[in-house]
């Protein structure tokens, strides 16, 4: 549900965007 | 307030502090943060998590995980709901929801619902002593008393540490074999010393 606590919503979101950011890491090329 | 306040603002630094500071290859840390439920229960409950992930042994991959592909579907739908509910947004095509869910990812994830009450678990064991709780090698996590410790195991850490601070617990996890350190217990004591 939508009801996610304020601290939990804030990792959370910092997970998927720090997931988000090594996994589209450039390649050497 | 304002303090408590400011601390909370820089836990994440400090947690990043910590892991990235660190010698030894941690896969993440959580703060534990103490408060009580409304039957005056202490309870150990989600302040923050920094997960920093395994070795990257230079191939630019994430650990490939061990579970099943019923499980890796699971896994996946539960990310891309969770992904939905944070951006407000239910774009199916994102592609680093769909790729695949390591284990310690996994474990990481599960933890933002965990809470532990009256010394339960590896946490609670280490703010109910007031003491750490290093635990080093699979079969020690395996064949611990805490339901944690063992889940941490079947996820792939090898190593589970629970340092006890001011207001709660910060809790380190590896897939390293990683024995104990002072050096790290007081990087814990100086970083997460909230009266002070």
């Amino acid at each position: 549900n939508g009801d996610l606590p304020i601290a939990r919503k804030k990792s959370l979101q910092r997970f998927l965007d720090k997931r988000r950011e090594r996994l589209t890491c450039a390649s050497p090329y | 307030p304002s303090v408590s306040l400011l601390n909370q603002e820089t836990l994440q630094q400090r947690l990043q502090a910590l892991i990235e500071g660190a010698r030894e290859n941690w896969t993440y840390a959580i703060f534990w943060q103490s408060s009580y439920d409304y039957s005056g229960t202490a309870v150990l409950g989600w302040g923050d998590g920094y997960y920093k992930g395994e070795e990257d042994k230079g191939k630019g991959k994430l650990k490939a995980s061990s579970s099943t592909a019923a499980e890796q579907e699971h896994r996946k739908k539960v990310l891309r709901e969770l992904n939905s509910l944070i951006s407000g947004s239910t774009s199916p095509t994102d592609d680093a929801v769909d790729e695949e869910v390591t284990d310690t990812e996994w474990f990481f994830l599960v933890s933002m619902t965990q809470s532990f009450v009256n010394g339960g678990g590896l946490p609670g064991q280490a703010f109910f002593n007031s003491s750490p709780v290093w635990v080093a090698g699979s079969d020690r996590l395996a064949t611990s008393i805490c339901e944690r410790a063992r889940q941490g195991q079947v996820f792939g850490l090898q190593t589970m540490v629970c340092i006890p601070s001011a207001n709660g617990v910060v809790e380190l996890g590896s897939t390293e074999l990683i024995t104990q350190s002072s050096d790290l217990m007081n990087k814990v004591r100086v970083l997460f010393n909230f009266n002070n």
